[in-house]
């Protein structure tokens, strides 16, 4: 199985 | 005050179409220089960023930065409202609590004016790092579509290998594997048929096939699409607007276990 990632892992919060 | 007139109404149509499945509620940003948006999806998976150039709109007028946070489903309704062939123009003054909607016909025998409340939606915004993608395809906006929604059939991801040979994409699951390669097109008559490929290194993702779904929703906006992917970043699937603008929608891979 995949385990899905979350967007604020990749991008900062400004 | 801010005031924008879109004489191809049925763009702004079209975006709504492309982003209310995916977000509840956003705020669009509106400068001198055009209107943005941006948002993530409630579970933060996705996000999609709208980009309208001033210099699209027949008319453009924003005094002063304006931030107008709607409820998309609200706001899809009044749009729907509108016809393909209508003049679009948003109105509101500078520190509104509501927006106007003006739809003219082309006759300007028919003219509408719908007027909703705006919200005060304090979303945080992401930082998007200026990325140089390992591998950059673009292809038939309705291929991808077409591709997502036969895949689905298959499993709840989808792996995406694009290698110099071309791009793969795969599905398995309960009922099987499914795979679908295409190659590079040589030469085609029509820029708006091929698929051309930009590979700086070879890149293997894999991506919900939920939100590969809903990102389709664009597809009636351009006859093309792109795909940038890089090793273990998130995906951007992008769709011009017209000549106006663009439509970019993140999202995070799945890694495997």
């Amino acid at each position: 199985a995949a385990t899905q990632t979350d967007l604020r892992h990749f991008f900062k919060a400004r | 005050m801010f005031e924008a007139r879109l004489v191809q109404g049925s763009l702004l149509k079209k975006v709504l179409d492309a982003i209310k499945e995916l977000l509840n509620e956003a705020s669009w940003d509106c400068a001198d220089s055009g209107i943005q948006l941006q948002a993530m999806d409630n579970s933060h998976v996705s996000l999609v960023s709208v980009n309208l150039r001033a210099e699209g709109f027949d008319k453009y007028r924003c005094d002063r930065n304006l931030i107008m946070g709607m409820d998309l489903t609200s706001m899809s309704k009044i749009l729907k409202c509108a016809a393909n062939d209508d003049i679009i123009t948003m109105k509101a003054q500078d520190n509104a609590d509501t927006v106007t909607f003006i739809f003219e016909s082309p006759s300007q025998e028919k003219v509408s004016d719908y007027e909703m409340k705006l919200m005060n939606l304090d979303q945080d915004h992401l930082g998007i790092p200026e990325t140089d993608y390992a591998c950059v395809i673009k292809l038939p906006s309705g291929e991808f579509a077409r591709i997502c929604r036969d895949l689905s059939n298959f499993g709840e991801s989808i792996v995406i290998a694009c290698s110099k040979e071309g791009v793969k994409f795969s599905a398995a699951g309960d009922i099987g594997t499914g795979n679908i390669k295409l190659a590079q097109t040589s030469s085609v008559d029509k820029e708006e048929e091929a698929v051309i490929i930009e590979m700086q290194e070879p890149v293997t993702l894999t991506f919900a096939c939920r939100y590969l779904n809903m990102f389709t929703k664009a597809t009636p906006l351009s006859p093309q699409v792109s795909l940038s992917m890089s090793p273990d970043v998130p995906l951007v699937v992008e769709y011009s607007i017209g000549d106006i603008g663009q439509i970019q929608y993140f999202l995070a891979p799945k890694i495997d276990d």
